[in-house]
C-alpha cells in the first residue's frame, strides 16, 4: 500500500532488517496470487528457511513465494493457485509485498507500495474461487497443510455475515490447531455493518480485525446544469465528461435486464438503490446499456468504489437533490470530473461496512479486537482480472484500490509477522496481546456513534506492538478452560486436545476469566452488576520494570460505572515474570443496546499497556 | 448444496491428531485415512463405500475428514465415540 503504513507510523523496513524477516513465513488463505507482480519479486532473497515443508503445486515458486497449493473439493490435481480475481494478490502484498516505486491507479494513490514485512516469505493456499466462494472443507484442508508446512502467521480475509459455533467452523477449528503449534491467525471481522450482521470470526485464539479509514479520501464532483455541485466518491480515472444528459431508468431499476433496449447511450444514468436485496448496483447495467456514466446511491459513503465506467456514488440525500434538478428541467445535464484526492481529518474512523460486535458466540470476549486500514487501499492486483471484476471492463491494472475488512486483516497479519520477526518465541496470545494493548484508542470525535463493539481496542500500531512492555499470555489449556465455562463438555474437549487430563474442573468460571487483553461483559439492562476480570501480566520489558495503573472511564459512563484494579502497582524483578491482578467493574447496567466503556492502563515511562473494558446490555 | 441423493459435504471433526498421517501403505493410504474410512463405513449401508464419499482427510495437523453425507448419516456420526462435531461445509466469501 502507498499510504496506510505511513498513516500507522510504520516506516519502511531498513535494509539490515530484511534478512530477519526472511525467516518469517506468512500463509495466505485466499484467492491465490499473481506471481508476476513486482510486489512479489524475489530479487536478493536467499532460499527458504530449512524448516519449510511446503510445496508448489501447478505453480512456479520463487524465493519470495515459497509455497502454493489450491483446493477445490475432492482433489487438488490440476488446480492452479494463480489468482484470477485479484483479492489474494492484494492481501498478500499488503502483508509482505516488496517496496515498489511509482505505483498508482491511473495517477491516484501514487507512491511506493509496500507490505508490512517485505522481507518475509509467502505461502499461498487458494481456497476461494470466482464461482463457488470459499468452501469450508477446503479452508480446513488449507489450515491442515499450512500448519504442517511450517507457516508462522496465517492471514484469513474470509468470512460470513454471522459467526458460527467454534467446533462448527473450519476457521475456528483450523486456527485452534494453528495456535497450539505457535501459529497466530489474523482474520477479518466481516463486512456486514450495513446489513445487520455481526462480527464473524470471533474465536479468542484468533485476531479479529475491523476496518477503519486513513487520512486520504477520493472524491468526485458532479456539477449539475443549474450550477449545483455535489461531491460524491469513486475511483474515476476516466476523462471529464461534460454536459451529458441525465437519465432516470424507466422502471427505476439499473438492472441490465431493465435497461436493455432503452435509450441510455451516451447518457449519465441515475441508479437508485435496487429494490431487491442482492441485486448489484455496481454500474454493470448502465455499462451494458452503453451509458456514458453512472450515479449510484450508496450506503457506504465512506468508500470510493472503482466503477466500470465514469461515475460516482452519492448518498440518498444527494441523489434526491439530483432528482429534484432532473424533475425541474426538460434538458437535465451534468458534468462529472475525474477523482480528486483530499485529506480525511476524521481518520481513523470505523468503516461503515465493518461488522460490529457484540460477539454472539462468547459474549464475554470483545470482538473485533482492533482496527486497521480497510478503506481505499491500493495494493497488487491480478492481470487475469479487471479492477472491477466486471467481465465487460477491459482494463488491466497491476495495482487496484479496494475496501473491506479483507484489507484490514492483512495489515494486522503483517504487523503480527513483524512482531514475530523480533520475538520468535512468543506465543500467538502474546503476539495478539502486543497488537491489542498498543492500539491507538479510537474513542475520538470521528467515531461518535461508534463504540468499542465496532472498532475494538483501536487502531493498529505496529511499531509500539514490537515492544509492548507487558503481555497477556494464554495457552491452549486456558482456552479449553474458557470453553468449559461456556458449556463445552470435557469429553469433547479431551478429543480436541488429545489429553485425558483435559477436565472442566473450574466449575463456575466464566469466559471473562480468560487472560485476554480486553475485558467485556454482557449485563442485564437496567440492573446493577458486578463483574470481575482476573488477569496475569507477563513482563516482556526490562527486568525491574514497574507499572502503575490508570483507569479511564468514558464520560457518559462515569456516573454509572466504577472500575477498581487490585493491586494498583505491578512490580517485576525478572524478564518473563508473571504478576496477577483483578479488575472489578460495578455499577448500573446501561439501557438495552447501550455500552459503558472504560480502559485499564498500566503505564511507566516507557510503556502504556491499554485494555479496553466494555460492558454492554443486549438480548 | 445437497445433490440428487440428498447428500451434501459435511466436515467430520475428530480433534487432535495423535501422529501425523504421513506414513502410507503400498496403496498410498495412511493409517489416519484408514481410520477415517473405518469410522465412516460404520454408518454407511453396503451399497456405499467410504472411499467414494470422502473428499478429503485432514491428517497433517488435525484429525478429521470431509465427506458427502445424508443428514441421517451425519447425525449418526455425530453421536459416535471419538467424534467432536459434524457440520455442513458452508460457503464463505472473501471480504
Amino acid at each position: 500500500t502507498t499510504r496506510s503504513w505511513d498513516f500507522l507510523g510504520f516506516p519502511q523496513t531498513p535494509t539490515e532488517e530484511l534478512p530477519l524477516e526472511g525467516d518469517i513465513i506468512v500463509g495466505m488463505l485466499d484467492t491465490g496470487i499473481w506471481p508476476d507482480s513486482p510486489s512479489f519479486s524475489d530479487d536478493g532473497f536467499g532460499p527458504p528457511p530449512s524448516r519449510w515443508k511446503g510445496v508448489c503445486q501447478n505453480f512456479t515458486c520463487n524465493n519470495k513465494i515459497i509455497g502454493a497449493r489450491a483446493y477445490r473439493g475432492r482433489s487438488s490435481d490440476g488446480l492452479s493457485p494463480l489468482d484470477d480475481e485479484g483479492h489474494g494478490s492484494h492481501t498478500a502484498s499488503t502483508v509482505a509485498g516488496r517496496a515498489v516505486g511509482n505505483v498508482s491507479f491511473g495517477g491516484l494513490a501514487a507512491g511506493v507500495a509496500r507490505g508490512a514485512v517485505p522481507g518475509a516469505r509467502l505461502a499461498v493456499y487458494k481456497v476461494c474461487w470466482s464461482r463457488g466462494g470459499c468452501g469450508e472443507a477446503d479452508i480446513l484442508a488449507a489450515f491442515d497443510d499450512a500448519i504442517a508446512d511450517g507457516v508462522d502467521v496465517i492471514s484469513f480475509s474470509i468470512g460470513s455475515p454471522m459467526p458460527w459455533q467454534y467446533f462448527e467452523s473450519a476457521q475456528a477449528i483450523g486456527s485452534f490447531h494453528a495456535m497450539r503449534r505457535g501459529v497466530v491467525t489474523s482474520t477479518s471481522a466481516g463486512n456486514s455493518g450495513l446489513t445487520g450482521g455481526r462480527v464473524c470470526n470471533v474465536a479468542p485464539w484468533m485476531l479479529s480485525v475491523a476496518a477503519s479509514s486513513i487520512d486520504r479520501r477520493f472524491v468526485v464532483k458532479i456539477v449539475l446544469g443549474n450550477g449545483e455541485t455535489i461531491v460524491g466518491a469513486s475511483i474515476n480515472t476516466f476523462p471529464t465528461l461534460t454536459n451529458a444528459t441525465l437519465a432516470f431508468p424507466a422502471n427505476g431499476s439499473c438492472d441490465p435486464d431493465n435497461l436493455a433496449g432503452g435509450s441510455y447511450k451516451g447518457k449519465i444514468v441515475l441508479c437508485p438503490p435496487p429494490a431487491k436485496i442482492g441485486h448489484p448496483n455496481d454500474g454493470s447495467g448502465p455499462l451494458s446499456a452503453g451509458a456514458a456514466a453512472v450515479v449510484i446511491v450508496t450506503r457506504a459513503s465512506d468508500v470510493a468504489f472503482v466503477l466500470p465506467l465514469p461515475g460516482l456514488t452519492v448518498t440518498r440525500d444527494q441523489f434526491d437533490q439530483i432528482m429534484a434538478y432532473v424533475n425541474s428541467t426538460s434538458n437535465p445535464v451534468a458534468t462529472i470530473d475525474r477523482t480528486e484526492t483530499t485529506g480525511n481529518p476524521q481518520a481513523p474512523a470505523a468503516a461503515s461496512f465493518s461488522s460490529p460486535g457484540p460477539n454472539l458466540i462468547t459474549p464475554g470476549i470483545l470482538k473485533p479486537d482492533l482496527s486497521a486500514p480497510g478503506i481505499d487501499i491500493i495494493a497488487a492486483w491480478s492481470m487475469l482480472s479487471s479492477p472491477t471484476g466486471n467481465p465487460s471492463d477491459n482494463r488491466k491494472v497491476q495495482y487496484n484500490i479496494i475496501s473491506g475488512t479483507s484489507m484490514a486483516c492483512p495489515h494486522a497479519s503483517g504487523a503480527a509477522a513483524y512482531v514475530k520477526s523480533f520475538h520468535r518465541d512468543w506465543s500467538p496470545a502474546m503476539i495478539m496481546s502486543a497488537l491489542i494493548t498498543t492500539a491507538t484508542p479510537m474513542n475520538t470525535p470521528g467515531n461518535s456513534g461508534w463504540t468499542a463493539l465496532k472498532y475494538g481496542a483501536g487502531q493498529l500500531s505496529p511499531v509500539k506492538a514490537r515492544d509492548p512492555g507487558l503481555v497477556y499470555d494464554a495457552s491452549d489449556g486456558d482456552y479449553v478452560a474458557m470453553l468449559c465455562a461456556q458449556g463445552y463438555n470435557a469429553t469433547q474437549l479431551a478429543l480436541v486436545t488429545g489429553s485425558n487430563a483435559t477436565a472442566c474442573a473450574a466449575a463456575g468460571g466464566s469466559a471473562g476469566d480468560l487472560n485476554y487483553p480486553t475485558m467485556a461483559a454482557r449485563v442485564e439492562p437496567g440492573r446493577n452488576f458486578t463483574v470481575r476480570f482476573p488477569r496475569t501480566a507477563t513482563n516482556v520489558g526490562a527486568a525491574g520494570a514497574a507499572y502503575d495503573v490508570k483507569v479511564e472511564v468514558a464520560l457518559e459512563a462515569a456516573k454509572d460505572v466504577t472500575v477498581d484494579v487490585s493491586p494498583r502497582r505491578l512490580e517485576f524483578t525478572a524478564p518473563s515474570q508473571k504478576v496477577s491482578f483483578t479488575v472489578t467493574v460495578s455499577g448500573a447496567a446501561p439501557a438495552e443496546g447501550q455500552v459503558h466503556s472504560a480502559a485499564v492502563l498500566w503505564y511507566n515511562d516507557e510503556h502504556q499497556v491499554r485494555s479496553p473494558v466494555v460492558v454492554y446490555a443486549a438480548e | 448444496v445437497a445433490d440428487g441423493d440428498g447428500r451434501q459435504v459435511y466436515i467430520v471433526y475428530l480433534g487432535h491428531l495423535s501422529s501425523p498421517g504421513l506414513s502410507e501403505s503400498e496403496d498410498g493410504v495412511s493409517a489416519v485415512e484408514f481410520a477415517h474410512h473405518d469410522l465412516l463405513n460404520q454408518v454407511l449401508d453396503d451399497s456405499s463405500s467410504a472411499s467414494d464419499r470422502i473428499l478429503r482427510s485432514y491428517k497433517r495437523s488435525l484429525n478429521g475428514f470431509a465427506a458427502r453425507l445424508t443428514e441421517q448419516e451425519a447425525n449418526e456420526l455425530s453421536s459416535m465415540d471419538g467424534v467432536v462435531s459434524v457440520f455442513p461445509s458452508g460457503i464463505h466469501e472473501p471480504l
